[in-house]
């Protein structure tokens, strides 16, 4: 899974 | 950033613009679901808390900013400033019927077991089901005007570009999001018997009413 500061998306 | 993500967030930002200057130019709020718009605003509010701990470029946190601004004007539109031509009687959705699973699923389900994670997730599981009232409430007039017909295919359409985006991301840079991924289909499918109706009737001029 994705951490929070990977999150680019909108 | 691919064109199936630039596209979507700007169908995004276009469908919330349509709203508010539908509601804007008409001084009028009627046929919108004000249950909706409050779960929209939340879900913009529990997802951008990032806003103020990470910044990842001058776009996301300009989107972020608009999409918590102008949603919260539409609310703000809806319960204050022309609060009298409200529709409440048809807006009948039991939002807590959504908002109280949906947190006890983004506490089961996460990436991460932190504060921020948790409202992120709760967020992303929120999205998919915020059009719910909405719907509900066409469903209950039985018929939706034009303008709002434009502001519900943009809406879907978003989400269902994200879903484009996300089989490009996977491909060409292995990115991943499974959390994201369903409830992304979910929100998708949501919609598509609105799409049915609105590429039958709205597209050829008609309005949007459904069978009795």
């Amino acid at each position: 899974g994705l951490k929070t500061k990977d999150k680019d998306e909108l | 950033m691919n064109i199936f993500r630039l596209v979507g967030d700007l169908s995004h930002l276009l469908a919330i613009f349509v709203l508010l200057l539908k509601i804007w130019k008409s001084r009028s709020c009627a046929g919108v679901s004000g249950k909706s718009q409050i779960l929209f605003a939340l879900v913009f509010i529990t997802r951008y808390l990032d806003l103020f701990t990470n910044f990842i470029s001058v776009y996301n946190s300009l989107m972020k900013v608009i999409f918590i601004a102008s949603t919260v004007a539409t609310v703000y539109l809806m319960y204050i400033k022309f609060k009298a031509t409200y529709d409440s009687n048809h807006d009948t959705f039991r939002i807590e019927f959504l908002v109280v699973p949906v947190g006890g699923l983004a506490f089961l389900v996460n990436h991460d077991f932190t504060p921020l994670e948790i409202l992120w997730t709760f967020s992303i599981y929120l999205e998919s089901v915020a059009i719910l009232p909405q719907l509900f409430m066409i469903s209950k007039t039985g018929e939706a005007e034009t303008i709002t017909s434009h502001y519900l295919f943009a809406l879907g359409s978003y989400r269902a570009l994200y879903l484009l985006n996300w089989i490009y991301r996977y491909y060409f840079e292995g990115y991943f999001d499974l959390i994201a991924v369903v409830a992304g289909c979910v929100q998708t499918i949501l919609y598509c018997d609105f799409f049915y109706l609105y590429i039958t009737k709205v597209m050829w001029g008609k309005k949007l009413s459904l069978p009795a």
